[in-house]
């Protein structure tokens, strides 16, 4: 892997987003990997429907919680993504009501990624951000810089918080994931966490995935 | 060779201060990381008790520790606890390495040091008052009632507790405090905001991914 990355610098990263009172997590880091997805292949970033897997994936559990991998197959169950502007998010469950003459976005597969995080490195800076589920812990009182909780209180059996990996990096020889996540640019790095890399941190490199645009 | 574990319900044998003495270093240690010079706790008396299993020892300690004084509030503890505390500490020492698995602090009785307490006291209220009406400002917040302030100010400053021990247990740069969640009680935050269904449901089965660098 090159020694640092961010997708950011790119233009393949949309603006931070905020979930609101709403556990739609698993949402926000699926389409944020579908939306570099898209970019890396067409070239064109557009920002897409969280609110659509909400109401639309059946098999997830809207605010109350989803996984990746069951948003990745709603996706292509459904015949694509709305963009948010045609399927604005309410963060609350509504009635479906996607139109497939409104996805402007589609998938064809979604592949589960290596455990080994010199690998995700790897992967992540030739075909785009990564999406991820970490053990949340300290998240909430998190402001800046680089976590790296004790093993033992951020195990990588609590996984609790679905995020997008969308660059690595060193910083004062410290190596870090940069994270996007959903909860508002007004909380953490302007809504990034940056959490240790090389060691499994809280779960980092358990429940890696992306989504695969041919 | 490791002693066997006790039976269910047996007490462990309370060990001689000297062999805690590693372990409640340790665990001082740990306790002082990130905190400035000046403010560092320094070790009192220590008892404990240990438990073997394997190549590992379990150490529950107790200890009292003496912490200097500080006047920032977002960075000290309640002023009651500023000088002496006792300390629980759970300390796992693998094959010589030691990892703080808890960490339980609190003030010890210190009701007869009189008048000088009760002014710390009003004057910590003092600050934590102002620190939660920043919040409130900052982050837009509105309460129903007068209640309900109080009670979201109360968890405010217990939050404010546990950002600090995060942060003296976090091995990284990150800086832990004050955000837009300090309002909310632990079970709160994650009822709300976090996502259940991840830690134990495996989902579908996804092909793996080829490596990169596979040609």
């Amino acid at each position: 892997a090159l020694p640092e990355w961010d997708w950011r610098e790119k233009g393949a990263v949309t603006k931070v987003k905020d979930q609101g009172m709403c556990g739609s997590c698993w949402a926000f880091s699926v389409t944020g990997n579908v939306e570099g997805q898209w970019f890396l292949k067409e070239g064109n970033l557009l920002s897409l429907s969280e609110q659509e897997l909400l109401d639309c994936d059946k098999v997830d559990k809207a605010c109350l919680g989803g996984l990746p991998s069951n948003a990745y197959s709603a996706i292509k169950i459904l015949g694509g993504l709305e963009t948010e502007d045609d399927y604005s998010y309410q963060g609350r469950l509504q009635t479906c009501s996607f139109s497939a003459d409104k996805a402007k976005v589609y998938i064809n597969d979604s592949v589960e990624l290596s455990q080994n995080e010199h690998k995700m490195a790897a992967w992540l800076a030739k075909k785009g951000p990564i999406s991820v589920a970490i053990n949340a812990f300290g998240m909430q009182f998190y402001r800046r810089g680089i976590a790296h909780p004790l093993r033992p209180l951020c195990s990588p059996w609590l996984i609790d918080h679905a995020v997008l990996l969308v660059g690595y990096g060193n910083r004062s020889a410290v190596p870090f994931w940069a994270i996007k996540n959903s909860w508002g640019p007004d909380w953490g790095e302007q809504g990034y966490y940056y959490l240790h890399r090389g060691s499994g941190a809280c779960g980092v490199n358990t429940m890696a995935s992306s989504a695969v645009v041919d | 060779a490791p002693a066997p574990p006790p039976a269910a319900g047996a007490q462990a044998p309370e060990l001689a201060p000297a062999e805690l003495l590693a372990p409640a270093r340790f665990a001082l240690e740990m306790y002082n990381r990130d905190r400035p010079a000046g403010t560092r706790a320094v070790l009192g008396a220590v008892r404990g008790r240990v438990r073997r299993a394997g190549r590992g020892s379990l150490y529950s300690l107790k200890a009292t520790l003496e912490e200097t004084p500080c006047n920032d509030p977002t960075v000290c503890q309640l002023p009651v606890s500023k000088k002496t505390l006792l300390c629980s500490f759970e300390v796992l020492d693998e094959l010589g390495k030691h990892v703080l698995l808890r960490r339980d602090c609190g003030p010890v009785d210190t009701k007869i040091t009189g008048a000088g307490v009760a002014e710390d006291a009003g004057d910590f209220t003092v600050k934590m008052t102002s620190i939660f009406k920043d919040f409130v400002i900052t982050y837009n917040r509105t309460y129903e009632t007068k209640e309900e302030a109080q009670w979201r100010m109360s968890i405010f400053v217990n939050n404010l507790v546990r950002a600090q021990k995060i942060q003296a247990l976090d091995r990284g740069t990150a800086q832990y405090g004050v955000t837009k969640f300090s309002d909310l009680t632990e079970e709160e935050f994650h009822t709300i905001y976090l996502n259940p269904l991840l830690k134990d449901n495996p989902g579908q089965k996804m092909r793996r991914a080829k490596s990169v660098e596979d040609p």
